[in-house]
């Protein structure tokens, strides 16, 4: 465990914490696209099948489970409670995310690092946890605005990654035979999603005023 | 010792 890695977990978790609050007591989904909450449940259901068998901590284990159960709690939420599930819209929330799914299965299977089921699975859900994001950065190009409270979700949802980034360099300079060549490059991809928002982001919080986030 | 799994991370 490493610093870059422990603030990735806890933007992680910020970033649910966020989304969370930000739907049951705003009690809308509006902004939110349930795609991309749909496809972070699969991918933290598909890698963690091992929490049967693969006890490497504490930590680990625990927030595995969290991970599950708040991902799974979103999209039950926005799906089928009301008041969200009415705020949810499916007309401008409709990324196809097959055309995400079935690419990522085909690179799980053809890239991994073992050739066991749970190795292509695994593989499977790193792939599909870099493009997640895509249904969500699309329904916001959509809005062109974002809301506040959406902005700072996907700002800890890429820094995320951004800081397990930093973990993989420092963990590739301090420990001999450290290689993760997958996670590794979608890592990579994943964080250069963020890129673009990134800097709207910015732009739009540099003045310290809270001025929405305004995407071309 | 249970093979010290490549998957340490989240």
């Amino acid at each position: 465990m490493n610093i870059f890695r422990f603030l990735g977990d806890m933007s992680h978790i910020l970033s649910f914490v966020i989304l969370l609050l930000k739907i049951t007591q705003g009690k809308s989904a509006a902004g939110i696209s349930l795609r991309t909450q749909e496809l972070y449940m699969i991918v933290f259901c598909s890698r963690y099948l091992d929490l049967f068998w693969n006890f490497s901590s504490l930590y680990n284990s625990f927030l595995k489970v969290v991970f599950i159960a708040c991902s799974s709690a979103i999209v039950y939420i926005i799906r089928f409670k009301s008041p969200q599930k009415d705020t949810w819209n499916p007309e401008l929330d409709n990324f196809p995310i097959q055309y995400l799914i079935g690419p990522c299965a085909v690179a799980g299977l053809l890239i991994n690092q073992d050739w066991t089921p749970f190795e292509m699975i695994w593989a499977f859900s790193i792939y599909l946890e870099a493009v997640a994001i895509l249904p969500q950065l699309f329904l916001l190009q959509k809005q062109g605005e974002v809301e506040n409270l959406t902005s700072h979700y996907v700002a800890a949802l890429g820094a995320y990654r951004g800081l397990y980034l930093m973990n993989w360099v420092y963990r590739y300079f301090t420990e001999d035979d450290y290689l993760q060549r997958i996670v590794w490059f979608a890592g990579t991809v994943q964080t250069g999603l963020y890129i673009d928002f990134f800097y709207h982001y910015y732009q739009s919080k540099r003045g310290g005023l809270s001025r929405p986030v305004k995407l071309p | 010792q249970s093979k010290p799994s490549a998957h340490d991370e989240l």
